[in-house]
């Protein structure tokens, strides 16, 4: 509790120095594999031509991700956690000072893959995303209310795989509501680009 | 570190226990929805008759988990974590005051979804086996090497999946091995019950 605390002042540290800068930032947080790179790499894709985009990607270990986010012409920074099941503010405030700041206007920030940990630390962002995927299952949603709770959009990716997962969208949807009735969900399909103009409008981008 | 380390004293008091009583324990660790329940459920329908079993589901939240398994005449007890991301010894300590350990020959302990927290907290079982899912991709060995290392058993499941993923099996077993030498991966598709005899086997039941 202390802890969470402690995170919560340097995450509202961080807020303001990207306020300072006029930049927006976004913490896409997720389940393991639910597609949260892709997602990244679709909306550089996208948005690249509009805005300045840099990337922190966290994961308890390699480099995979930054690097693959790099392929798209935008910058990104890894942080590895080590045992750490979340990123938090103090990682995040450090590798705000390896950023030009003001040559930036959108900033994502991929969590560590878990839909646990990373809902206790905040980062200091302007909006939360999650990302889960059809293939782990109907209850998913239900089993998670925390992070639920704290997020401002959901994402529903793979649902190129619903039928074969026999998982009902409607309802994982409708569970979401009821956690949460202000949260925003948007089925995708992040490897083809299906649902990218709805997320783009729901993130205000 | 004292927690690790505290948990690990538990732990041996739980090994013990369940040795005085002849009982065999598996924690069944792994990503969130990567078919952990379904496998348990495929076991318990298998070796019921041979093995008079029990089950432990570790979850932060619903009891979704055991009532799924209590339909297979098997006794499950639920353990809802609240915002921890791992069962701990103390937990199944607990638990295990309440089971009738002397009428029990296999006890299957399901872990929180989770592929980082369960790693530091062992429980006392006789055997770690991780389920991860070919819909996470192809990074989620790599990308968790302390779960890996502790692991006996890897399931590799969803593999009805792996071509609409494009994930090669073969390489994530690569990638285990090339982490853990003496870890025994095994390819399922829980749901229809392949691979099932050979990971019996693998679990010498
Ligand atoms: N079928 C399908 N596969 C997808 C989709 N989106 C992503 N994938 C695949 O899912 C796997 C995981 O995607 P990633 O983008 O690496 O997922 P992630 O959430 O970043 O994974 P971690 O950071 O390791 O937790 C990859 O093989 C992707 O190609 C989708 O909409 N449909
Ligand atoms: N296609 C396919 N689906 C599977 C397979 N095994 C399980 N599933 C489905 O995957 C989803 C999740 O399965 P579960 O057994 O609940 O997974 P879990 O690991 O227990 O999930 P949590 O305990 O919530 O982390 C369910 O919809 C299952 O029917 C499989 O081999 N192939
Ligand atoms: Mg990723
Ligand atoms: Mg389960």
């Amino acid at each position: 509790a202390d802890l969470i605390k402690a995170n919560e002042k340097i995450a509202l540290l961080n807020k303001v120095l990207l306020d300072k800068n006029n930049v927006k930032a976004i913490d896409i947080m997720g389940a393991i594999g639910s597609g949260k790179t892709t997602l990244i790499e679709v909306l550089c894709e996208k948005l690249k031509e509009k805005y300045r985009i840099k990337m922190i990607a966290g994961d308890i270990s390699t480099d995979i991700d930054a690097e693959r986010v790099k392929k798209h012409g935008v910058t990104a920074y890894q942080i590895n956690t080590g045992r750490e099941c979340h990123l938090d503010a103090h990682l995040i405030q450090h590798t705000l000072e390896e950023i030009s700041l003001k040559d930036t206007d959108l900033l994502f920030i991929e969590n560590v893959g878990n839909l646990i940990c990373p809902a206790d630390f905040v980062l200091g962002t302007h909006i939360k995303v999650v990302v889960i995927s059809v293939t782990e299952g109907p209850y998913v949603v239900i089993k998670h209310p925390v992070i639920m709770k704290m997020a401002d959009i959901l994402i529903i990716n793979k649902i190129d795989l619903a039928e074969a997962m026999e998982v009902d969208i409607e309802k994982l949807t409708a569970d979401a509501k009821k956690i949460n009735p202000s949260i925003k969900v948007i089925p995708t399909i992040a490897k083809t680009g299906q649902g990218i103009p709805e997320l783009i409008r729901a993130l205000e981008l």
